[in-house]
């Protein structure tokens, strides 16, 4: 892979938003590599909705969690995501009114990545960002820099937060994943988490998957 | 309650106390444990021991309390075998000028063999860090930023009771966050943020996603790897 890259300057990444008091993470997680995807196929960035799979996707739990495995699925099943205009985000489980007619965007499958942090660059660099789970350890009090948190507090088996992979590269020698998160500009570095890379920190590797757009 | 011991070398201004000097810390840790809770429904303290450390005008009490909960009277939700529960439990209080504030409670069952979370980790990583003393403001520090953080994130809490009680949830935030950076090998910095006044457990329920770790999901085909496409 190159020695770094970052979508944001590409602008295949979407301003950050937020998921208010609800467990969407992987909602948030999928709408953005789906955006990604979307934006390096057909070359428009397009603001996707998070609340039509709260909604709509009934294998998922809606803000009590869910799996981007799934929403995938869910996404391919409905036939497509509405924008963030046409069916906007409200934080809580609403009855589905997804509107065929409204779909902007359709995905033709998913796909499970490497587990190897050097693999994941390479498709990083070349295809988009990269949905992934990670263990949320010290999240909840980070305010920035690159988190490497000791291996057995932030366990790769106890993943429990779902985000985005948008670039990667080192600060001062210090090699780092990107991560868009869903919780607000006003939390990390502008809504962005930093996390070391290369040692499979927190399991930012164990669960890494992308839409496919053909 | 158990007899006093005798003092053991723990610093200057560290030292183990006898029961009667506990109770007040005790009897108000105890009344946050039993918070919401009915009567009849509480748990009492069956021993204590502990030791203090002084600093200025504030006492830092850490506590080993055995507390017991009563016998389940309901029939439609007990579980069998109905027996009352002993639990240990350690607790940080703080008491300055005879306002208190509980600043870390863990608690778990005694026969268990594991008995609580990531605080115990933690303590067990940073033995050093536990006997540091307070600075001598402590609490008018902590008081100063619970209320800056107030402003900058637009809390507002129902009643006195509540904000006391976030209170005391952000002063434990923050030295769990204390905790947090001195273990983090990175660049990171952690200390305040919009989530500093809600507990651990808050935390996970509202904003965190457990079937990430629970349900195996769809499985999906591999994709290839960019080197051999």
């Amino acid at each position: 892979p190159p020695p770094e890259w970052d979508w944001r300057k590409k602008g295949a990444v979407t301003k950050v938003k937020d998921q208010g008091m609800c467990g969407s993470c992987w909602a948030f997680s999928v709408t953005g590599n789906v955006e990604g995807q979307w934006f390096l196929k057909q070359g428009t960035l397009l603001s996707l909705s998070e609340q039509e799979l709260l909604d709509c996707d009934k294998v998922d739990k809606g803000c009590m969690g869910g799996l981007p495995s799934n929403a995938y699925s869910a996404i391919k099943t409905l036939g497509g995501l509405e924008t963030e205009d046409d069916y906007s985000y409200r934080g809580h489980l609403q009855t589905c009114s997804f509107n065929a007619e409204k779909a902007r965007v359709y995905i033709n499958d998913s796909v499970e990545l490497s587990q190897n942090e050097q693999k994941l660059a390479a498709w990083l660099a070349e295809k988009g960002p990269i949905s992934v789970a990670i263990n949320a350890f010290g999240m909840q009090f980070y305010r920035h820099g690159i988190s490497h948190p000791l291996r057995p507090l932030c366990s790769p088996w106890l993943i429990d937060h779902a985000v985005l992979l948008v670039g990667y590269g080192n600060r001062s020698a210090t090699p780092f994943w990107a991560i868009k998160n869903s919780w607000g500009t006003d939390w990390g570095e502008e809504g962005y988490y930093y996390l070391y890379r290369g040692s499979g920190a927190c399991g930012v590797n164990i669960m890494a998957s992308s839409a496919v757009v053909n | 309650a158990p007899a006093p011991k005798k003092p053991r070398a723990a610093g200057p201004q560290a030292r183990e106390l006898a029961s009667p000097e506990l109770l007040a810390p005790a009897r108000f840790a105890l009344e946050m444990y039993n918070r919401g809770r009915a009567a009849g429904t509480r748990a009492a303290l069956r021993a204590v021991r502990g030791r203090v450390r002084r600093a200025g005008r504030g006492s830092l009490y850490s506590l080993k309390a055995t507390l017991v909960e009563p016998p389940c009277n309901d029939p439609t939700v007990c579980q069998l075998p109905i027996s009352k529960k002993t639990l240990l439990c350690s607790f940080e209080v703080l008491d300055e000028l005879g306002k208190h504030m509980l600043l870390r409670r863990d608690c778990g069952p005694v026969d268990t063999k594991v008995t609580d979370d990531t605080n115990e980790t933690f303590s067990s990583f940073l033995p050093l860090l536990n006997k540091d003393p307070l600075p001598q403001d402590f609490s008018v520090k902590m008081a100063s930023i619970f209320k800056e953080f107030v402003t900058t994130y637009n809390r507002t809490y129902d009643t006195k009771e509540e904000a006391r009680w976030r209170m005391s949830v952000f002063a434990n935030n923050m030295v769990r966050a204390q905790k947090i950076q001195a273990l983090d090998t990175g660049t990171a910095r952690y200390g305040v943020t919009k989530f500093s006044d809600l507990t651990e457990e808050e935390f996970r329920t509202i904003y965190l996603n457990p079937l990430l770790q629970e349900e195996p999901g769809r499985k999906m085909r591999l994709a290839k790897s960019v080197s051999s496409l």
